[in-house]
């Protein structure tokens, strides 16, 4: 499979889909947010520092979401973005909506 | 210089001195509260990634802090910890008298 197809089929596949690093803070702020807001949908967490292919995920993240950083959160397949857009979609009730649409 | 005088001596000689890493939003966030709180303090920051000794200065900085993480943060030779302890510390009123003592 390539990058391109386990990215996109990442997001597809899931409701909740977070692009991490296990040692970044940001990243560990945005995966609890999703843990504790919404315990009862299963959030696929790919953390790029744990995988060989880690930089060209990165890379195609860049080049498909114009952001390389992470954490990279997509939500019924919308980019969400990083960590202060995850948590300031969630403050504008806008999170919600989104997780929770069939 | 060993690492252990590099960093002892920077504590020693700097009001403020922080370690951290260029690309991590947290240590920015120390970074960025120091420079627009205390303007005219200078700060001296060691970015570990930059460094060829930056692994060895952590793991000196553990030894000595029982921290690993970054940011690390010292003002006036004490240790204030990390980005959550900078902000929790400069909120209750704490950071300030450390920074302005002679
Ligand atoms: N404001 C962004 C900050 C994202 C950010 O700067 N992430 C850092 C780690 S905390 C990063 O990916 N740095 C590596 C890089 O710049 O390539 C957010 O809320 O997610
Ligand atoms: N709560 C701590 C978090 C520190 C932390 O986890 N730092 C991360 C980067 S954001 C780190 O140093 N990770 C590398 C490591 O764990 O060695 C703080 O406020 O500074
Ligand atoms: S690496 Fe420090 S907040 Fe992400």
């Amino acid at each position: 499979m390539s990058v391109k197809q386990l990215v996109d089929s990442a997001i597809a596949d899931n409701k909740i889909t977070i692009f991490s690093k296990t040692w970044c803070s940001y990243s560990k702020k945005a995966k609890n947010l999703f843990a504790s807001e919404f315990p009862d949908v299963e959030a696929k967490i790919i953390e790029l520092d744990e995988r060989e292919d880690g930089d060209a995920i990165q890379a195609y993240l860049l080049e498909k979401t114009k952001q390389r950083t992470v954490p990279n959160v997509f939500v019924n397949q919308q980019h969400i973005g990083g960590g202060d857009d995850v948590v300031a979609s969630f403050k504008q009730g806008k999170l919600r909506p989104l997780v929770e649409a069939a």
